[in-house]
């Protein structure tokens, strides 16, 4: 790979280190690439602090940003994201780009009055996104 | 996968991550029919569950009844020793429940308190509405909550008789003088030291949460001394006046879909993303396989 980078080097033209950077970004990955975001909310914002005791602060997370090309160890993503992403240069542009979405949670403890008026603690599944994928 | 698919179509229709206004972007198929309240039809079944209760359906349901305050504050701690700040579940080996149901006994219970002299200080009739506990719920643990009002002056330490009845109710629905089965057992309490007392009464319930019953009429007796038992002297204050009228506190493992089961998560998710969940079934001990080994290793 060192020779045919010495080879490809002969091919470029010798240019400003500004060409060079702008040779160099096709093989970078995005700029906003797919990743975790932050996202922190309050169940009073949601007026349900009546009934949801605690926690009173929740950071569900979201996964946002574009998906390289090339996605495979990077992102654990499965070969199919490969191939929908050749579709959708190569063959059929109405096929969406891969998505970048989550790709596991952790879960979330509440504490709520029922209508009732009794209590309950409660954890619930996959309310945090932990990590993000492209699919 | 159908289910998530389902879920970020509802997430975006759900108006959670998109604001109000914004809807009209919303991919017109997603757009709701104009009699349907705003994404609730499509909102995955957690946030369902969590929407149901939520203000604009506040009204709607029947009056809500203000929980105890004394049942509030045992809540809350019992949440601090369960999540961390955050909200996420702590790991511990003894916590084997993602759900706790506290019910405070319905108000038209009868306080009925004998003389003092009779030894039998403190009688009360309780009857306690399970509504809330849903058929994916099963029992771990059943627990008659008691708190001290601390301003009534007590003896620091009482040995207490305690006789636990549990009336039926006969076809006709009203509740008829035999009792089901009774239970006695004597405790012995440091009430210096705690402003509550949990009495274990899971072997005693089991029978009747198990049979989803819907309501729980029970009767308790303490017959309490003052000291310990040796010295047998009868009670200077009245113990129903500190004695608050019990809670009962329910520790259940919610099968369901959407609740947290530690058990499973952790192993199927981290090898497996895309493997299907097996669910620790409800009649699988949870605690039973753990520290097995098994030529796979730990089973779940």
């Amino acid at each position: 790979s060192r020779q045919r980078r010495a080879e490809n080097l002969k091919e470029v033209p010798a240019t400003t280190p500004y060409n060079l950077s702008e040779y160099f970004k096709q093989f970078l990955f995005p700029q906003n690439e797919c990743e975790l975001h932050n996202f922190r909310l309050s169940f009073s914002q949601l007026k349900w602090d009546k009934w949801i005791i605690a926690p009173h602060r929740y950071s569900p997370q979201y996964c946002k940003g574009d998906c390289p090309r090339v996605v495979r160890h990077r992102y654990g993503s499965p070969v199919h994201t490969m191939v929908q992403n050749l579709i959708y240069e190569k063959l059929d542009s109405s096929v969406p780009k891969p998505s970048c979405v989550p790709a596991e949670y952790s879960p979330l403890s509440v504490l709520t009055i029922e209508p009732d008026g009794s209590i309950v603690y409660k954890e619930y599944e996959d309310m945090i996104a932990t990590k993000c994928t492209c699919r | 996968s159908p289910r998530t698919r389902g879920r970020a179509a509802a997430d975006r229709a759900s108006g959670l991550l998109v604001a109000p206004e914004d809807s009209s972007e919303l991919n017109p198929l997603l757009r709701l029919p104009k009699g349907v309240r705003r994404s609730y039809a499509l909102l995955p079944p957690l946030l369902k569950v969590l929407a149901d209760r939520g203000p604009q359906n506040w009204q709607s349901e029947a009056p809500r009844l203000r929980p105890d305050s004394r049942a509030l504050r045992y809540m809350k701690r019992l949440y601090k020793m369960s999540a961390t700040k955050e909200g996420i579940p702590k790991a511990t080996k003894s916590h084997l429940y993602n759900t706790v149901r506290l019910f405070t006994p319905c108000s038209e219970c009868k306080h009925r308190l004998r003389d003092l002299t009779k030894g039998d200080v403190h009688s009360v009739d309780l009857l306690f509405n399970l509504d809330r506990v849903t058929a994916l719920e099963y029992l771990l643990k059943s627990v008659l909550l008691y708190s001290f009002d601390t301003s009534v002056p007590i003896s620091p330490s009482l040995a207490c008789m305690c006789h636990l009845s549990v009336k039926e109710q006969d076809s006709s629905g009203q509740v008829c003088p035999s009792v089901s089965h009774s239970i006695a057992f004597s405790l012995h309490l440091e009430v210096r030291k705690r402003k509550w007392v949990e009495i274990d009464v899971t072997s005693f319930l089991q029978p009747l949460i198990a049979t989803k019953r819907r309501n729980i009429h029970m009767a308790v007796n303490f017959t309490c001394l003052m000291g310990d038992a040796q010295h047998n002297t009868k009670l200077e204050n009245p113990l129903n006046m500190a004695l608050v009228p019990p809670s009962l506190l329910l520790y259940l493992n919610d099968t369901s879909e959407q609740a947290y089961h530690r058990w499973n998560s952790l192993r199927h998710t981290r090898k497996n993303p895309g493997r299907p969940r097996q669910r620790i079934s409800p009649w699988d001990d949870p605690m039973g396989d753990i520290g097995k080994e098994t030529s796979q290793g730990k089973r779940a």
